[in-house]
């Protein structure tokens, strides 16, 4: 079984960017981030932003992190980061 | 390259109509594993600073200067202490892509003396952003990674990307990054180019499988490596990529299986590692059963190798002379030293010679059916990927144990077949610039040429064929599919709410009329269906045609190559303007598959005489 503990790099692909001109994508990650891990910083957590084109960002996070992560409102859908190949 | 874009008909310089200006301000991203900014391939001689639309920046690191051909880098792989982190392609796999897609033109490039020629991408004038997502110290690319780079290309403006990247297999559009990347560059305007994978030619293989991702198969050219073993009694050609020549010296032969003191038979007849005997393979010419451990031939002082290969249609490189050799000619070999008490061989320096047959789909190359949406056709096109020449990275040797440093080397894969299918995209685009990525998806698959059926089931093979840019400019006909026509294709799969979102982007909610779609009514320049094995069937594909040719113009719909009954309704329309739309329907019928024949298919052709719009009809038994 896999210690709840394990931290792994998932996607949190929150979809569209809202058309808000006021909305600002770091840090509504920062805040679902820190109310997800009940963390302050998250500066150690938190891999990437995607934020230009789409919204979202990449986050070393526990099972119940992932959890807890994909039932909050605007997040779409939380899957682990995973490595491709060149072909 | 010295031969590919020649084989597909861009020739080089005035020989193939060329739309400088726009060309200039075409912006290739590039995903992969960085890029050598030295190479020739890349320098900035002869061109004006970066297109005005361009919004990205320089960020390769302090060592990686951007110029005014590779006029944007980003970096995705992750900080590892004592590793230099920048762009600089450590694969050289990057630079192989990147200067296959839009490359300067470098003449005199050649593998020490092979397949010379000049170097050049498709598109030698445009722009290059590079986005490295892949580095050995992962071993790999991260989805993360990949994910971040399609939101920078995105934001970026460029105008087309290439990703010759995938997964082991297919996966359902919400668990594939590069579908939903992808997804977001399409609405903007901004067409995916994707390896369709080097799993074949198992069946049901390919990895890229979204319709809006234009999957890409790979082919050979009219030019192949050849490598001769010239045995005691006579000769056998084989293949690889040799560039070491021993003069045509005679060496002993003996059989990995008889050169081992510590390993059993079977191991030591592939050269395994740790079985072969240094005593008794050294300044000897070793046989092994597989390609995969000759390097153990080389370790234990082996001047050469003999192989048995898989794969006899792909040369290979190798750190020093081997010659691969297919079952039969391998068994050859066999025999003549199990016959002869001294058996001494040569293994000659590679030779290309001019291959009549092809273009052949390459055995590695993935296949269909589409293992997600069986009912649409995937890879899409086909482009050459064996044995292409193009920039390298000099830190990296070109093969496994290689001392070599070279700035241009060989790679085979459908990596090599997809930056020549977006260098094609990006030509088609600079001639209209305006149209949309499915447009230009559909000019490069309607005119494709029709690829010669050595495989049992081509079409899952080719897709529609073999790119062929000059026609691809003036298609006549374009199938259109817009983002609402592939959300109305998902809402059909029963992607609602929250997975619709996933993939989308957007709060949508399917229409009834959407979820009743059929995705094989998703108008696409291909058309396939799944139909149960064995039973009567009848499907019927809804399609729409845009004119994008002259006005005033007739189109007739005919069918070859069939051992179905197609009926087209209807099967001729005119068309007064220019981006007048006309629909029709393709109803296929049959008694049923089976009885060996599991797949059929035929090529539906619209044609006024000018243009020649051809699309495949595949029709295959499930499982």
């Amino acid at each position: 079984a896999k210690n709840d503990q394990d931290k792994q790099v998932y996607i949190v692909y929150m979809g569209a960017l809202p058309a808000r001109v006021d909305y600002m994508p770091m840090s509504h990650h920062t805040s679902i981030l820190q109310e997800a891990t009940g963390e302050s910083s998250i500066e150690s957590r938190l891999v990437r932003n995607y934020k230009r084109s789409f919204n979202g960002f990449a986050a070393w996070l526990t099972e119940s992190e992932r959890q807890i992560l994909a039932n909050t409102e605007d997040v779409v859908s939380v899957f682990p980061s995973k490595t491709l190949k060149l072909q | 390259t010295t031969a590919s874009w020649d084989f597909v008909g861009l020739k080089k310089g005035k020989r193939a109509k060329r739309n400088p200006s726009i060309e200039s301000d075409t912006i290739i991203g590039v995903m992969d594993s960085g890029i050598n900014p030295l190479s020739d391939s890349f320098s900035d001689k002869g061109f004006g600073p970066p297109p005005k639309k361009w919004k990205g920046v320089c960020q390769g690191s302090k060592h990686f200067s951007c110029n005014n051909k590779v006029i944007g880098a980003r970096n995705y792989t992750p900080r590892i202490k004592g590793v230099p982190h920048s762009a600089i392609d450590n694969m050289g796999h990057g630079s192989h892509t990147a200067s296959t897609a839009a490359g300067n033109a470098v003449k005199d490039v050649s593998f020490y003396g092979l397949a010379n020629g000049t170097a050049r991408g498709g598109v030698p004038a445009a722009r290059i952003a590079v986005y490295k997502v892949c580095d050995p110290c992962i071993k790999g690319c991260t989805t993360d990674g990949i994910l971040s780079a399609f939101d920078d290309a995105i934001g970026d403006n460029v105008d087309l990307i290439t990703i010759s990247i995938g997964d082991d297999k297919g996966l359902p559009f919400h668990e594939d990054t590069i579908a939903i990347g992808a997804f977001h560059a399409m609405a903007k305007g901004i067409l995916t180019v994707n390896a369709a994978g080097n799993s074949g030619p198992e069946l049901s293989t390919v990895t890229s499988v979204a319709p809006w991702i234009f999957t890409v198969g790979a082919s050979n050219t009219n030019r192949a490596f050849v490598t001769k073993a010239v045995l005691g009694d006579g000769k056998t050609v084989g293949r690889s990529v040799n560039s070491f020549d021993l003069k045509g010296t005679k060496y002993p032969v003996v059989y990995g299986k008889t050169a081992s003191s510590n390993c059993d038979a079977a191991s030591a007849a592939f050269c395994s590692p740790g079985c072969l005997d240094r005593k008794l393979v050294s300044g000897k010419i070793v046989l092994c059963d597989s390609v995969q451990n000759v390097e153990e031939a080389k370790y234990m002082g082996a001047v050469a190798s003999i192989a048995r290969s898989r794969r006899t249609d792909t040369a290979l490189v190798f750190s020093f002379p081997v010659t691969a050799l297919s079952g039969p000619a391998y068994d050859v070999v066999l025999s003549y030293i199990n016959s002869t008490k001294n058996p001494i061989a040569a293994v000659l320096k590679s030779e290309t010679i001019f291959n009549q047959k092809a273009p052949v789909i390459a055995s590695y190359s993935s296949r269909g059916p589409n293992p997600i949406i069986p009912d649409i056709l995937k890879p899409d096109i086909t482009a050459p990927g064996t044995e292409i020449i193009a920039a390298y990275s000099p830190s990296v040797p070109p093969s496994i144990a290689d001392t070599r440093h070279l700035k241009y080397s060989i790679l085979s894969g459908t990596s090599m077949s997809c930056p020549h299918v977006a260098g094609v995209a990006a030509y088609i685009k600079t001639f209209h610039p305006r149209w949309s990525p499915s447009m230009i998806q559909s000019a490069i698959m309607t005119t494709a040429w029709p690829v010669n059926a050595s495989t049992l089931m081509p079409e899952f093979a080719s897709g529609a064929g073999h790119v062929n840019p000059l026609a691809a400019v003036h298609p006549g006909l374009v199938y259109e599919a817009s983002k609402s026509d592939y959300i109305a294709f998902l809402c059909g799969l029963n992607y609602t709410g929250k997975n619709l979102r996933l993939i989308s982007g957007e709060s949508r909610t399917c229409t009834k009329a959407q979820s009743k779609s059929l995705p094989r009514n998703l108008n696409y320049p291909s058309m396939t269906a799944q139909v149960p094995a064995t039973k009567p069937f009848k499907v019927t594909f809804r399609r729409t045609v845009t004119n994008v040719g002259t006005s005033n113009t007739t189109y007739k719909a005919k069918v070859v190559g069939s051992k179905l009954n197609v009926e087209v309704i209807p099967d001729e329309f005119s068309l007064k303007s220019k981006h007048e739309k006309k629909s029709f329907t393709v109803t296929v019928s049959g008694k049923g598959l089976g009885g060996g024949e599991l797949v059929a298919s035929s090529q539906l052709i619209w044609s006024d005489g000018f243009h020649f719009v051809r699309s495949p009809i595949v029709v295959y038994a499930a499982n």
